[in-house]
């Protein structure tokens, strides 16, 4: 009580306390870089985030807050499920610079049984505004195509040109629009059961977008060496 | 000639305070996930001249406390860290996003005379 809450939070550049309404479960990905770090101690260069490969002090995973978009049984073309993902880029100011934003999409915990059809991950941008108010975005520029065949555990994708892109344009926002195709291979001898792996898919999906930034006021190499 | 060396408490001496700031104390254990706090240590004490070699001090420090000896308008040594580590917090943020930030030179691990 002795020293102004406000110029520790401002010491740590922080803005405000936060009042969380919801704790969210601490990501595997960021817990084990901060338990890595603690058990590291000072030698280690924590400016660089080795389990990703790129510089950064600032690490945020952004819930995705966006909503599925048909809720009829799988489609007869194979459409398996169709979502809105969206990620609130406030919160990512522009001081820092972006060395990283990486989606991932979890399909579910690996198994070695019901692995299912291969499946077509087709992800596009939403470009149009006011998304909140139409029950249907429409997809903009496609980012990504790709076949998973035996759709489980993480895929990543690469977004960090579309959030830098974004942040250029102040725009506070990502909205992408998710379709997963299924394709059922009558050649296989495998009778996959489409129907069951889209209500898998649908039941576990979990998205999720890391963001990585480097603040260069906050990791100078210390100068003065001991005499 | 040698320098006797001064009797009487070292605690007086140049050294770390240690010094433990609680999330819990300050309200913020709700949304820091991790740590529970971080050492706030400090550096305090005198640089004598005489054991300004001893203090874990720089070159310049055992000049600036001989020039202080010759003319003592000339300040003291003064006692500082001299060896830093850094910290990371987990924290959520009213976005419900999950941040991990890590902060240079935060923890005073040595002091010494500079």
């Amino acid at each position: 009580s002795k020293f102004q809450e406000h110029d520790i939070l401002q010491f740590l550049d922080l803005e405000k306390t936060s009042s969380p309404r919801r704790f969210q479960p601490v990501p595997r990905i960021l817990r084990k870089i901060f338990q890595a770090r603690e058990a590291g101690g000072a030698s280690q260069d924590l400016c660089y985030v080795k389990e990703l490969g790129v510089r950064g002090n600032l690490l945020r995973l952004l819930p995705d807050q966006g909503f599925f978009l048909n809720a009829q049984e799988p489609s007869r073309d194979g459409s398996c499920l169709q979502k809105f993902l969206y990620f609130n880029l406030s919160a990512i100011k522009e001081k820092g610079k972006l060395t990283m934003a990486r989606l991932t999409l979890d399909l579910g915990p690996r198994s070695y049984y019901n692995l299912g059809p291969e499946v077509v991950v087709v992800l596009s941008v939403v470009e149009e505004r006011g998304v909140w108010r139409r029950p249907h975005p429409k997809p903009g520029r496609m980012l990504a195509l790709q076949s998973v065949p035996g759709p489980q555990g993480p895929l990543h994708f690469n977004l960090k040109d579309v959030v830098k892109d974004r942040n250029s344009n102040r725009l506070k926002s990502l909205g992408l629009y998710l379709e997963i195709l299924a394709k059922e291979d009558r050649y296989s001898g495998e009778h996959f059961q489409v129907e069951n792996t889209c209500l898998r898919l649908k039941r576990s999906l979990h998205a999720s977008l890391l963001v990585v930034t480097l603040n260069p006021d906050h990791c100078r190499p210390s100068s003065r060496k001991r005499r | 000639a040698a320098i006797p060396v001064p009797k009487g408490s070292c605690k007086n001496l140049c050294h770390r305070h240690q010094l433990f700031v609680s999330f819990q104390d300050l309200g913020w254990h709700k949304w820091v996930i991790a740590p529970k706090g971080f050492m706030a240590n400090y550096c305090h004490g005198d640089c004598p001249f005489s054991m300004a070699t001893y203090l874990n001090s720089s070159n310049y420090a055992f000049m600036q406390a001989l020039m202080h000896v010759v003319d003592p308008k000339v300040p003291k040594a003064i006692c500082i860290p001299t060896k830093l580590s850094p910290i990371s917090m987990l924290y959520q943020d009213n976005d419900e996003n999950v941040i991990l930030r890590h902060y240079e030179d935060m923890v005073v691990d040595e002091c010494g005379c500079g």
